[in-house]
């Protein structure tokens, strides 16, 4: 028996607008730490990491560990028929091939249920070891969206660099070339729009434009974002989820053939 | 010229 109750029923309507273009079946992983997903891309150059700790939900019941397959889109398709105050309760009885969705007007005046098949997936769970990251960089989410936009209309790639001069995304394209560099302000108002650089080391690499856009539709889920860049490793790229967790994205570097 | 390099290149199964 499962039974997971989120008053924030709208934080999973995000979530999977947040990674239902990237990866389009997955694994969800229930066990007493959390409701958590891992999954690549088809082309296994990005990775998806999701964890809702089982704290951040007001009543989380999972009697034993279990995974879960779903169609991502359609699991989407069903959220999209929460309202954004609703209260969101999945729910699964052992060993069956269906999970509940249920939704619950703040007032309690409105009960629906969507039930939703289940499907196998064989999904390869992979290791991630702790690493030292040469920079993390913290920045407004939407600043870094608003980046990877701007630089996908002129390239395919972002070398995204680092040194104490700052954070610099470059790209180049059959039209021209674009430089933006974000300096450390940690001098404004609010927290949430600073700009702060952790350099222990310069670092430079180069990634796929199309994914870091693909990673920003997780920007309404946290007003910051933080990329940590290792030489040679994939970049994370990392949105809080305020009281229950993260989403995380790595992406592997394009590297010199 | 570079290539695009795959995640499972990076971690490993576990």
């Amino acid at each position: 028996m499962l039974e997971l109750r989120l008053v924030q029923g709208n934080l999973l309507k995000k979530v999977l607008e947040a990674v239902k273009d990237l990866v389009t079946d997955a694994n969800f992983d229930c066990s007493s730490t959390g409701f958590s997903l891992q999954a690549m891309d088809s082309s296994h150059v990005a990775l998806v990491a999701l964890l809702l700790r089982s704290e951040g939900f007001e009543h989380y019941r999972c009697d034993r560990n279990v995974s879960m397959g779903m169609n991502l889109n359609n699991m989407a398709k069903m959220l999209k028929c929460a309202g954004n105050d609703d209260i969101v309760t999945i729910k699964a009885d052992d060993g069956s091939d269906t999970v509940t969705f249920m939704f619950e007007s703040p007032n309690q005046d409105k009960i629906a249920d969507f039930e939703m098949k289940l499907m196998d997936i064989d999904s390869e769970h992979l290791g991630i070891p702790e690493a030292e990251y040469h920079a993390i960089v913290r920045m407004p989410s939407s600043e870094f969206a608003r980046i990877c936009k701007d630089l996908s209309s002129i390239g395919d790639t972002v070398v995204i660099s680092v040194t104490k001069e700052g954070v610099k995304f470059s790209t180049r394209g059959d039209i021209g070339n674009a430089n933006v560099v974000c300096r450390q302000n940690t001098t404004v108002d609010k927290p949430e729009e600073s700009t702060t650089i952790e350099m222990h080391e310069p670092v430079s690499l180069t990634f796929a434009l199309r994914y870091m856009n693909s990673f920003t539709k997780a920007t309404p889920l946290s007003s910051t974002v933080t990329i940590s860049l290792s030489s040679e490793l994939p970049v994370v790229v990392e949105y809080k989820i305020a009281e229950m967790g993260y989403i995380r994205f790595y992406l592997a570097p394009k590297i010199e053939d | 010229v570079r290539k695009q390099s795959q995640i499972t290149a990076f971690f490993s199964p576990g």
